[in-house]
């Protein structure tokens, strides 16, 4: 879902 | 990637760290929770099962790789190189009561109801009362030893950060993920009464005690 923020968080 | 982001990562390393040397080097894991030990095992597993679905980054694939590491490593000198030396007595808070709460509130609140994202969002929550036990133990004792609070002291920075991160994301009107926001500073706070003490006590060289 492009609506979503990217998980690149740890 | 900003510079609190990259301090607060490095501070969830130095944690990690110090903690890892405390143990070896004493040849003993008095006063650690191995509670919380585990609890933040099961958090890294269920967040880093993405690593065989998506790549981000090498920077975020290492560092994945070494807290999944690093925490069975942790485990593996608590509760069998140095089990004797375990202060299980002092551990007993129940983590029942942190798991199952985690995971009704993942398969309620989350982004997608998807198997990855609702272990994702179980990871969050979970992650967000991890140090519980810990802190219970401290309270229990009524001390921690120096090393122990640089351990805390550490892993309450990394969350501190991470809100700085988040604040200056937010300015840079990127897009924000408010599951990770909330619990992250709810985890923070369950830190500031311990920073109270580390700030007024361990760095004035005294000992971490609990007002009796």
């Amino acid at each position: 879902d492009d609506d979503l923020p990217k998980k690149d968080e740890l | 990637m900003n510079i609190f982001r990259l301090l607060g990562d490095l501070s969830h390393l130095l944690a990690i760290i110090i903690l890892l040397l405390k143990i070896w080097n004493s040849r003993s894991c008095a006063g650690i929770s191995g509670r919380s030990q585990f609890l933040f095992a099961i958090v890294f597993t269920a967040r880093y099962l993405d690593l065989f679905f998506t790549f981000i980054s090498l920077y975020n694939t290492v560092m994945k790789i070494v807290f999944l590491a690093t925490s069975y490593g942790t485990l593996y000198l608590m509760y069998i190189k140095f089990k004797a030396t375990y202060d299980s007595n002092h551990d007993t808070f129940r983590i029942e009561f942190l798991i199952l709460p985690a995971i009704a509130l993942a398969l309620l609140i989350n982004e997608e109801f998807t198997v990855i994202e609702i272990l994702w969002t179980f990871s969050i929550y979970l992650e967000s009362v991890a140090i519980l036990p810990q802190l219970f133990m401290v309270s229990k004792t009524g001390e921690a030893e120096s090393i122990t609070s640089h351990y805390l002291f550490a892993l309450g920075s990394y969350r501190a950060l991470y809100i700085l991160n988040w604040i200056y994301r937010w300015f840079l009107t990127e897009k924000l993920n408010a599951i990770a926001i909330v619990a992250g500073i709810v985890q923070t706070i369950l830190y500031c009464d311990f920073f109270y003490l580390y700030l007024t006590k361990v760095l004035k060289g005294k000992k971490l005690q609990l007002p009796a």
